[in-house]
Formats: structure tokens, sequence, C-alpha cells
């Protein structure tokens, strides 16, 4: 049963969720910081396609669910790319 | 489906185990991998020869770190193993990670279940959205001797390669839907405010502030807890819930399972020709509990702890028409008893059943 979360550092939170995504749902690492500014972070819809096929509010936010589900053990294989 | 929609050519696969898990002994370690193909051989045309000096299509080895296939194993938990889908080469193979804690039971992670998954991959299925399905990618323990596949993973499978040649065609649990007009429960319980719904390998969770219910796996909470319980009841008194399969019954107190148990239902009083609990519910302000059994019921004085005399009754005598029982509880001053798709709402004040809704009333559909 879940008990009440205790405060976690944000940047700790933001590098999970980022090497979830990268590793399962194709989420390109950003190498190259400069040109970031100028695109759009594909980050909130990487999360929001991983909220969607775990049947989670849909909101590209980290929010307590989405946290516990990439917490979780699981296979190595992504959920929606193609292993080669 | 993995994208590309690889499949093996052949029905009749090799696999070929490179090494072993110190973990665990090899004769357990062969049973699990053996139990792992049967799983998908038993729902297709598939079979899975083993090999041991040359090539096969699946080779299983237990690896740790970077094993050189690009993809790290990342030390023990997170990761657990992955597998290719269907190739040459490296295609089909399973790769274990060799820092996890591996059991043949539920006290690490069980071997059986982790390899049956990624053979799902190695025989071309990807991950599935089915939080039920033995293709989810979160790891979730079932007792391996209470495993059956579920329907969405032998749909997948047979898309992919056949029905099996069995006469008699396998089929296999589905995943509860809250919303599901046809749901019915094993076993219902209110603990500390929040509702517990029993249905097969799951608890739906219901709390009072929250519209949606959650769905978890019983074995989630509680490991040692089997699947497909018949009957539970909360003694707010005691703070304890009862949980009742079969001949036997647990405690929880407070979230926990009690040490001790299993225990004999014969302990409560019941006598030997009873085999099962249907249902159960505690009334607060007596300290009563009623436990439903086929037609009739008992009742169980909690201060006693001894069944009343003049028990058991008929249930049509003192409940009214609800046929027999699946589940029961009491809230705010009602009974609900649940019979198939049907909840009836009985005021123990006036002895009648007051409304008759769905079962999935309480949730909000």
């Amino acid at each position: 049963f879940p008990v009440a979360p205790e405060a976690e550092d944000e940047g700790k939170t933001i590098a999970l969720v980022e090497t979830y995504l990268q590793n399962f749902y194709n989420l390109q690492k950003d190498d190259q910081p400069h040109v970031r500014l100028k695109s759009v972070n594909p980050l909130p819809e990487k999360l929001k396609e991983m909220q969607a096929f775990f049947g989670l509010k849909v909101t590209g936010k980290p929010d307590l669910d989405t946290l516990e589900i990439m917490k979780k053990p699981r296979c190595g294989v992504p959920d929606i790319r193609r292993y080669v | 489906f993995t994208e590309g929609n690889p499949k093996w050519k052949r029905n009749n696969l090799t696999y070929r185990i490179l090494n072993y898990t110190p973990l665990m002994g090899q004769a357990d370690v062969d049973e699990a991998i053996q139990k792992a193909l049967s799983v998908w051989s038993n729902v297709t045309p598939l079979t899975f020869e083993k090999i041991e000096d040359k090539e096969a299509d699946i080779m299983i080895s237990f690896v740790v770190r970077d094993h050189k296939d690009n993809s790290p194993f990342d030390g023990p938990n997170g990761l657990l193993a992955h597998a290719f889908q269907p190739g040459e080469a490296i295609g089909g193979d399973v790769h274990l990670d060799n820092e996890e804690y591996w059991t043949k039971d539920g006290r690490g992670y069980n071997l059986f279940i982790v390899i049956a998954h990624e053979l799902g991959h190695s025989l071309g299925l990807s991950h599935s959205t089915d939080p039920g399905a033995l293709m989810y990618p979160t790891y979730a323990y079932t007792d391996p001797k209470e495993f059956h596949l579920p329907q969405d993973d032998i749909d997948g499978i047979q898309a992919i390669y056949g029905q099996s040649n069995a006469p008699v065609q396998p089929t296999g649990p589905t995943t509860p839907q809250a919303c599901d007009p046809n749901l019915t429960f094993d076993a219902i319980t209110t603990l500390r405010g929040e509702m517990m719904f029993f249905k097969g390998r799951y608890i739906l969770r219901k709390h009072p502030q929250r519209t949606e219910a959650e769905l978890n796996f019983i074995s989630l909470f509680w490991p040692k807890l089997p699947s497909a319980i018949q009957a539970a009841y909360e003694n707010i008194e005691k703070d304890e819930v009862l949980l009742f399969k079969e001949d036997k019954y647990w405690v929880l107190r407070g979230y926990d399972i009690a040490p001790g148990y299993p225990r004999s239902i014969y302990r409560l009083g019941f006598p030997k020709t009873i085999k099962r609990v249907n249902a159960a519910y505690s009334d607060e302000t007596t300290g009563k509990t009623y436990f439903f059994i086929a037609d009739r019921y008992w009742r169980y004085d909690e201060n006693k702890r001894s069944m009343d005399h003049g028990y058991p009754r008929k249930i049509v005598s003192d409940f009214g028409k609800i046929g027999r029982v699946d589940a029961a509880f009491q809230k705010d001053g009602y009974v609900y008893f649940f019979h198939g798709t049907t909840q009836f709402q009985f005021d123990p004040r006036v002895k009648r059943i007051v409304r008759k809704m769905k079962s999935n009333s309480w949730f909000d559909c």
C-alpha cells in the first residue's frame, strides 16, 4: 500500500524520466542542448505516450502514478518500437 | 505484435541453455524453462527441442551488465531480462540479468514468469497494454502452480502461429474491467474505509474519495495469498480482515498478513462437511459475523469466538430471495449481497431488500 512519498530530488526525477523514455519510448538523447532551445521539447509527448500505454491519466507530467510505474522492475524490451 | 511481424518459419524450434544462475539448482532452472516453453506450445502448434552442443534457435543465458548486445543490464532490480525477435543469430535469444535474485517461488523474481514473458518476445510478440497479460512489461508475481496464460496472450500468439493442434482449444483468464456489465466478484470486503473487490488474481480497490477503482494483483500486496479468494470480511473492532479460500483462512492485521496463517476454517466452528465459505460480512454493532454457504448461513459471535446455536438457517428465511451469495459486505448500516451481476441492498433494521442494482454499481461507470 502506498505511503506518503518522500520529497524527491527534482533532478533525480527528471533523470529517471528521461532515462526511462530513452530506453523504452525512443526519446532521443539530447546531445546538443543549444539546439533544444529552438526546437519543441519531445519529453511531454513521449510521457503522454507512456501514460496512455499504461492506462494512466495522460498529463504529460511525471505525476506519482507515472513515477511508480517507472520504478517497477520490468522487461528491457521497449514498449513501442522495434527492438533490433 | 513486434513491428514488421517477425515470426519463425518452422514450428519445430530448438533451444539451448548456455549457463545457469548460481542462486537456483540446475534442475529448478531446467524445470522453469521447460514450463515456460510449454506455456506457448500448449496454445500453438509450436514444439521446442532442447539441444546441447550447437547453435539453437533460442539461446538462453544469464549475463550481467554490458554483455555485448548494445543493451546492458543495470544490476539488481530495474531491468530483469530481455529477448530478441525471431531471426538468425541473436534473434530469439533470451538474456537474463544474473544480478537479480532469481527464485522458483515468490521470494525473489520468479524465473518461470520472467522466461515465459521473454519467450513471448522470442516468438514475435511485443508488449501488451493489458495489465493482466503475461506480455505486460512490468513484473508481477503469480504462483507458477496457479498460472494460466491469459486470453490476451493466447489471442496474440495464435494470430501469429495459429491454434493448437489439441482437439479442445485452450482458453485463458481475462482482466476484469470495472465497467464491464457482466462483471461478477469472488469476494468483497471493506478495509479501513476502502472497498476491496476480489476477482481471480486481482483486487479492484475503491477509495471513497477517488472516482476510479485501482486494479492490482492480489500478489502485489500479499504474495502469500492465493488467487480466487472466496469470501472476506472486515472486523472493524479488531482492525482485522479475514480472507477465505477452500477450507483455509488468513487474517490481515492492518495491511499485513498475520503470522501463523492460513488456519483451518474448522477452528471457527464449522462442521467438517463444509468445504468452503462463499461470502461473509460482520455486523459491527452486534459483533456477529454471518457466513454464507450454498443456500444457508451460519452466525458467529466474535466476542465469544464461537458459532451461535440454531444455525445454519436458510438464507431465504431471513434475507429474502437473494439466492446463493457470491460476496457480501456491510456499509453505512446496510448489507450488500452479490449474486452474479446482481446486487441486493438489504436493510437489517426492517429485514428486507430495499434496492436491487448491478454488481458493479460502486464504480463510476
